[in-house]
């Protein structure tokens, strides 16, 4: 039995809003250290990540692992109809055919509750292990998310060089080109604004700007987002939660 | 002209 139970229903809403136009159908796996989920988009360039551990629920208990298919636009109409700071309560059986979503308003005692049925959804699965990379970038979400909008008008992809110093984002494209430098540096009062560059090897990757539109989405998640990168591999985005994450992992453009 | 590449390339899938 699965009892989780989020103190605001926004922060399941956030989380679902963020990778729910890149993919569609995905198994939520419960267990007792909290609800994790793995879904690749149709072209198989994208892959989602998803773990909240229990510290991110008011109250959680799930005795058995249970796994919920979802689909995910069915799952939002739900969300949308509560408000967001109710609690949210998610309430599935052993095994179970439905999920249930109780909204509570906990000034105005009113309870709406919502059954939404699950789906056998046969999913393949990635083993996303034990990856290492050659640099590791954090810096603020808002600022990669604008990055990624200003540079995406002028091409569907784009370009990250990672040197000692700097991070560059550059675009080239049919009207023109344009970049974007990012330098390293420690905001001592506001340590979320702060950028910061990890390197074992300078890097130079091309990524498909609509994935990473994809990936922005998630920028309402955290203040920060920590990108993870490597010569020649799919890159990982990801970003925190109080207690687990989302990371998105992409596969990179190569130079033909 | 670049290629976008697949994740099953690099993953393995189970």
């Amino acid at each position: 039995m699965l009892e989780g139970k989020f103190e605001e229903a926004s922060l399941f809403k956030r989380i679902i809003d963020s990778f729910k136009d890149c993919v569609q159908l995905v198994n939520f796996n419960c267990n007792e250290h909290g609800i994790a989920a793995q879904a690749v988009d149709d072209s198989r360039v994208l892959l989602v990540s998803l773990s909240i551990g229990t510290e991110s629920f008011q109250e959680f208990r799930c005795d058995r692992g249970v796994t919920l298919g979802v689909d995910l636009s069915s799952l939002s109409k739900i969300l949308r109809c509560g408000n967001n700071n109710d609690n949210l309560t998610l309430i599935a059986d052993d095994t179970p055919d439905s999920v249930l979503l109780l909204f509570e308003d906990t000034k105005k005692d009113r309870i709406s509750e919502y059954s939404l049925k699950l789906m056998d959804i046969d999913a393949d699965f990635l083993d996303i292990e034990g990856m290492e990379y050659d640099t590791v970038i954090t810096m603020p979400s808002a600022e990669f998310a604008k990055v990624v909008r200003d540079l995406n008008q002028l091409s569907d992809s784009l370009n990250i060089l990672v040197t000692k110093d700097t991070v560059k984002f550059v675009a080239e494209g049919d009207i023109g080109s344009g970049s974007v430098i990012v330098k390293p540096h420690t905001d001592m009062d506001k340590p979320q604004e702060s950028v910061k560059v990890e390197l074992d090897k300078p890097v130079d990757l091309t990524f498909g700007s609509k994935y990473l539109l994809d990936i922005i989405k998630g920028a309402g998640l955290s203040d920060q987002i920590t990108i993870k990168l490597s010569a020649e591999t799919p890159a990982l985005f990801e970003f925190s939660l109080q207690s687990g994450y989302l990371q998105f992992f992409l596969a990179p453009k190569f130079n033909e | 002209k670049f290629k976008q590449t697949s994740l099953t390339s690099f993953f393995k899938s189970s």
